[in-house]
C-alpha cells in the first residue's frame, strides 16, 4: 500500500459526507446504500464513523459529473476514466466524483429496482413471461398509461409479482419538484416538449418540468434513465430505434460497426446518417460500491497499491464477495489504527438492495392480469428458553425497551430486567403473560408511551396496547398505515410529543400515537438520519436518552445529536458480570 | 450467404475516445498518470524516456518489465481505472 506525500489524513475521526447529486442510472436509495457499504468498508477496520450531510459542507463531497465537471480533471466519456478523488484536506480535498457518462449498476448489469406494484421493490427478473411471450427488458405491453414495467419473478402468468420500472412519468430525482414526475407536454421559453430535454443545459443531463409549464412554475426534476437507455454517445437517456440505417446498411441490434474499441452501439432515430444520433447500448456496467469503496480509500489518505487483488489498485476489476484485501487493511490502520472494540461482521455482499418501497400503485391500471396484493407471514419457529438459563448467555433478545426507567429484555415469553440505579444486578425470569396477558411468546419490539404511560408491543404483523393489564388488540400493524407488505416491526424510538419511529428492515417510520397513523412522507432510509449504525439491526430502543441499534450481542449507541459514542455488548445493559 | 460488411471506421460526434494510435494512447496515459515526469533532486521537474516510463508503470501494475509497448501492457492501458495519478511528482 502507499500514503500520499505526508502521510494526508483526517485529524478526527468522525468524518463526515454529502451526496451533492445523483446519476439516473440507478435509484436514489440503491445510490446511498452503495455509499454507505463503501464507507462501511473502511469504517469496519479503523475507528473512523462516517456521518452523513443533507446540507452544508462536509468532510467528502460526493457527486457525479461528466468531462468538464468543475475541476482540472475532466472525465473521457464511457469507459477508461471511472472516478476520481483526493486525498484528505480543505477544499476539494477529500472530495470523489463518479464519471456520469459510466453506466452505473451493481456490477453484473441492469439492477432495475421496481415501484410500487406488488413485489416490495424487488429487482426485475429477466427475462420474464407475460402472456406467453419472453421479455428480456421493461414493457409498457398490457398497460395503455405507457408506464414500464417488469415481473420480478421469471413468469409473471404464474407467480403475478411485478412492480414498476424507472421513467420519467413515475418520478424525478434531484431538482426542486420533491421527486413529482414528469409532465407533458411542458413549455420551456415558448417551445412544448413532449419528453425529457437537455436544452437549457450544458451538462447533458435531461430534465422535464412537472408542471404543464416551467416558464410559469420553474418546477424541474431530473429523468431516471429507463433500463433500455443508451449511455453517453449524444444521446443519453434515448431508447435505441430499431431497425436503423448505419452507412446506408439496416440494422437491427446493437452493433460495434464503424468503431475500433469494439463497443456495441446503436442509433436512437431510425437513420444514423441523417441525423448522427447514438449512444452505447447498456451492458454490465461498473459497481458504484466497488469503485466508491476504492474511491473513498482515497478521500482518507491511501494512494495506489501495486497489490493486483487490492482494493486500492488503481485498475477496475468486478468482484462478486467482496472483502477488503489485507494490504490496503494494513494501509488505513497505518494511517488511523485498528478498530477498536468488538469484532466487525465481515461485510454484506455488494449486491444487497433489498430494502422495500412503499407498496402500492399509481393511480393508473396495472397489468392486464390485476395481480393480488395479498401477503402472507409464516409464523416463525422458536424454542423457549428454560427460566433457569442465564440471560447472559441469550445471543439475541426478541426486543429490548425501557419501561418505568427500568431495561426490559424479552425472549420467548420471558423477560428480565436490569437498572442503572441501586441495586445493580439484573433481575428475572419473569413470564411476559403474568404482566402483559395475551401476547404471543415472541415479540419483535415493546415501548412506553412516555405521556400515557401506556404499553404498546408488536409480534409479526400485529400489534396490542396495554393499560396496566387491559389490553386492546391485536390489531394489524397495517391499519396504522404501515405497508401490508411489511413482516415485522423490529424497533421504536420514543420521539416525543406522542411520536415514535418504527423500524423495521432498513426504513423507518414515524407514527402519530394520538391518531394512531403513521406521518405523511415516510418510510425514509436509516441512514437518512441514523448514519454510521448497522441497517439489519435487529432491535432499536431508547435508553436513558440515546439510540441504541442491535445486532446479535453488539449495540451501537448514538447521542440525541446522532454520532455513535459507544460500540459494546447487550451484556453491559445487562449488568452481566 | 451473407456479405461480409465492409468496416470503416467512423468518428462520432460527442465521442471523446478518438481512434487514437497504440503508441499515441500510450503517450498520453503515460502522461496523464504521472509516469513521464520526475523530481530531480534540485526540486526540478523533468520527463524521462517512453522506455523509463514504461518500465515504472509495468512495476507498478505488476507487469513484466520489458520497458516496451507490447501486448500485456496496452492491455492493461485500456482497462478502466481510477483517474488519480499513479505517479506523484
Amino acid at each position: 500500500y502507499k500514503t500520499f506525500d505526508g502521510d494526508l489524513k483526517w485529524d478526527h475521526n468522525d468524518v463526515t459526507y454529502r451526496i451533492l447529486n445523483y446519476s439516473p442510472d440507478l435509484d436514489v436509495s440503491t445510490i446511498d446504500d452503495a455509499f454507505a457499504r463503501a464507507f462501511k468498508v473502511w469504517s469496519d477496520v479503523t475507528p473512523l464513523t462516517f456521518r452523513r450531510l443533507y446540507d452544508g459542507t462536509a468532510d467528502i463531497m460526493i457527486s457525479f459529473g461528466k468531462k468538464d465537471h468543475g475541476d482540472f480533471y475532466p472525465f473521457d466519456g464511457k469507459d477508461g476514466l471511472l472516478a476520481h478523488a483526493y486525498p484528505p484536506g480543505e477544499g476539494v480535498q477529500g472530495d470523489a466524483h463518479f464519471d456520469d457518462d459510466e453506466y452505473w449498476t451493481l456490477g453484473k448489469g441492469p439492477a432495475i429496482k421496481t415501484y410500487f406494484g406488488n413485489a416490495d421493490g424487488a429487482l426485475c427478473n429477466f427475462p420474464f413471461r407475460f402472456e406467453g411471450k419472453s421479455y428480456s427488458s421493461c414493457t409498457t405491453e398490457g398497460r395503455e398509461d405507457g408506464l414500464p414495467w417488469c415481473a420480478t419473478t421469471a413468469d409473471y402468468d404464474k407467480d403475478k409479482k411485478y412492480g414498476f420500472c424507472p421513467s420519467e412519468l413515475l418520478y424525478t430525482f434531484d431538482g426542486n419538484a420533491d421527486g413529482e414526475a414528469c409532465v407533458f407536454p411542458f413549455e420551456f421559453e415558448g417551445k412544448t416538449y413532449t419528453s425529457c430535454t437537455t436544452d437549457g443545459r450544458d451538462d447533458g443531463y435531461r430534465w422535464c418540468a412537472t408542471t404543464s409549464s416551467f416558464d410559469k412554475d420553474k418546477k424541474y426534476g431530473f429523468c431516471p434513465n429507463r433500463d433500455t437507455a443508451v449511455i453517453g454517445g449524444n444521446s443519453e437517456g434515448e431508447p435505441c430505434q430499431f431497425p436503423f440505417i448505419f452507412l446506408e446498411k439496416s440494422y437491427t441490434s446493437c452493433t460495434s460497426e464503424g468503431r475500433s474499441d469494439g463497443k456495441l452501439w446503436c442509433a436512437t432515430t431510425s437513420n444514423y446518417d441523417k441525423d448522427q444520433k447514438w449512444g452505447f447500448c447498456p451492458d454490465k456496467g461498473y459497481s458504484l460500491f466497488l469503485v466508491a469503496a476504492h474511491e473513498f480509500g482515497h478521500a482518507l489518505g491511501l494512494d495506489h497499491s501495486n497489490i493486483q487483488d487490492a482494493l486500492m489498485y488503481p485498475m477496475y476489476k468486478y468482484i462478486a464477495d467482496f472483502s477488503l484485501h489485507q494490504d490496503d487493511i494494513e494501509g488505513i490502520q497505518y494511517l488511523y489504527g485498528p478498530k477498536k472494540g468488538p469484532k466487525p461482521t465481515p461485510p454484506k455482499p455488494s449486491t444487497t438492495t433489498s430494502s422495500p418501497v412503499s407498496t402500492g400503485k399509481p393511480n393508473k391500471k396495472t397489468p392486464q392480469t390485476t395481480p393480488s396484493t395479498a401477503s402472507t407471514t409464516t409464523p416463525s419457529v422458536y424454542t423457549p428458553v428454560d427460566p433457569s438459563v442465564d440471560p447472559c448467555t441469550v445471543d439475541k433478545f426478541d426486543a429490548i425497551t425501557e419501561i418505568q426507567g427500568e431495561l426490559h429484555f424479552f425472549k420467548d415469553g420471558y423477560y428480565w430486567t436490569s437498572s442503572n440505579r441501586g441495586n445493580k444486578e439484573h433481575k428475572g425470569p419473569f413470564m411476559v403473560s403474568e404482566r402483559w396477558p395475551g401476547l404471543p411468546a415472541k415479540l419483535d419490539t415493546a415501548f412506553e408511551d412516555p405521556l400515557t404511560k401506556q404499553m404498546y408491543f408488536f409480534a409479526g404483523t400485529q400489534f396490542w396496547e396495554f393499560t396496566g393489564k387491559d389490553v386492546r388488540g391485536p390489531r394489524s400493524i397495517e391499519k396504522l398505515g404501515l405497508p401490508g407488505s411489511l413482516k415485522k416491526v423490529e424497533g421504536s424510538l420514543q420521539r416525543g410529543k406522542g411520536k415514535v419511529l418504527l423500524f423495521s428492515g432498513e426504513n423507518y417510520w414515524r407514527l402519530n400515537l394520538k391518531t394512531q397513523k403513521i406521518d405523511k412522507g415516510y418510510p425514509y432510509h436509516i441512514d437518512n438520519k441514523f448514519g454510521g449504525v448497522p441497517v439489519d439491526a435487529h432491535d432499536v430502543f431508547l435508553y436513558n436518552g440515546h439510540y441504541f441499534f442491535c445486532r446479535e450481542i453488539y449495540y451501537w449507541r448514538m447521542t440525541s445529536k446522532y454520532q455513535v459514542d459507544r460500540v459494546g455488548y447487550i451484556y453491559e445493559l445487562l449488568n452481566c458480570p | 450467404w451473407s456479405k461480409p460488411i465492409d468496416s470503416k471506421d467512423v468518428s462520432f460526434p460527442e465521442d471523446i475516445l478518438k481512434n487514437m494510435t497504440d503508441i499515441q494512447m500510450a503517450d498520453s496515459y503515460l502522461e496523464r498518470f504521472g509516469y513521464k515526469m520526475i523530481l530531480h533532486k534540485s526540486g526540478r521537474q523533468g520527463a524521462v524516456s517512453n522506455s523509463k516510463a514504461l518500465k515504472r508503470l509495468q512495476t507498478q501494475l505488476g507487469l513484466e518489465e520489458t520497458g516496451e509497448l507490447d501486448q500485456p501492457t496496452i492491455d492493461a492501458m485500456k482497462k478502466p481505472r481510477c483517474g488519480v495519478p499513479d505517479v506523484r511528482n
